[in-house]
């Protein structure tokens, strides 16, 4: 089973006993070596969770199947992260996925990013 | 490095100095606000070393240029937190000047006496989402600052090239930076 080093042993919360861990990427280590045309249960989180950063557009109805526009997503989230851009779900590209981030979409020239508002 | 759509920057009388506060409301309290301050003032003098802009830090929250503050979950700007780990923080485009961290996450000073195996260096987090609200974007540069992920427990607080030519393409340079400097700094930070 693929574990990145860099959330290797994250299993307690120390902290503040009111949040919850945030499980949901920490569960992305079973895509790894997932391929277009696969269905996996859960594949749908991967699939917000790049919506999110801009890579897939929005909708209600992500499935749980590797198709087209998420390889295409993939490749673009890999090019955006200086990651070797394969369309795949290698462990480089996981293990980048699952870490702590901003929380700024990387695709700075998406107009309707929320983020990019100014004060007037 | 990359810029946010319409490449938004600061635009005020020169030289520039942009105020900040920290939320009265929004605090974590297992680091004193003394060394919060000092923690930030350090990641702005970072970018103030590159650029003509200094900082400065005011009282009133209200009516600071950039203001700062820790946020659980829902806190009402459209982009919720996630509690530990996932987002760390997040920072508004020119001119709106919101620093957002997240409340949930261990955030420490000096990982000597944090031994958290989630610790997240809060200088590094500061340094990052000061320049978005400056006006870059993420870069695709691993060593950048403005890269968009952070492990836990690991520090990235110096400016690389990417990040300073980057803001000094919005701003300009700062008269008593020498790009010789920079370059042997990232040099000893390579191990030569």
């Amino acid at each position: 089973r693929f574990i990145p080093d860099s959330i290797t042993g994250i299993t307690t919360d120390t902290h503040n006993v009111t949040d919850a861990h945030n499980v949901t990427w920490h569960d992305f280590g079973r895509f790894l070596d997932v391929g277009r045309g696969s269905e996996v249960s859960g594949m749908s989180e991967l699939k917000k969770y790049l919506c999110r950063f801009g890579y897939l557009p929005s909708t209600n109805n992500f499935t749980d199947v590797f198709d087209k526009e998420l390889e295409s997503a993939v490749r673009a989230y890999q090019s955006s992260l200086g990651l070797s851009v394969t369309g795949k779900l290698d462990s480089d590209t996981i293990s980048t996925i699952m870490s702590p981030r901003c929380g700024l979409r990387d695709t700075a020239h998406n107009t309707t990013d929320k983020l990019h508002v100014t004060r007037h | 490095f990359a810029y946010f759509y319409g490449k938004p920057r600061w635009v005020k009388e020169s030289p520039m100095t942009l105020t900040y506060a920290f939320s009265a409301n929004n605090m974590i309290d297992y680091i004193s606000l003394e060394e919060i301050k000092r923690v930030f003032k350090h990641a702005f003098a970072r970018w103030a070393s590159v650029i003509p802009v200094s900082f400065m830090e005011v009282e009133y929250y209200q009516s600071a240029n950039i203001r700062i503050g820790w946020y659980h979950r829902d806190h009402g700007d459209g982009e919720p937190f996630d509690g530990v780990l996932g987002v760390l923080a997040h920072a508004f485009s020119p001119e709106n000047g919101r620093l957002h961290l997240d409340a949930a996450e261990t955030w420490s000073v000096d990982f000597e006496t944090v031994k958290s195996r989630e610790a997240v260096d809060l200088e590094s987090v500061a340094t990052h989402e000061i320049g978005h609200i400056l006006g870059l974007a993420h870069s695709s540069i691993k060593e950048a600052v403005m890269y968009p992920s952070l492990s836990p427990r690991s520090v990235k607080v110096d400016l690389k090239l990417d990040d300073v030519e980057g803001v000094q393409a919005l701003y300009g340079t700062n008269p008593n930076f020498t790009l010789s400097s920079l370059l042997e700094s990232e040099n000893s930070s390579n191990g030569g």
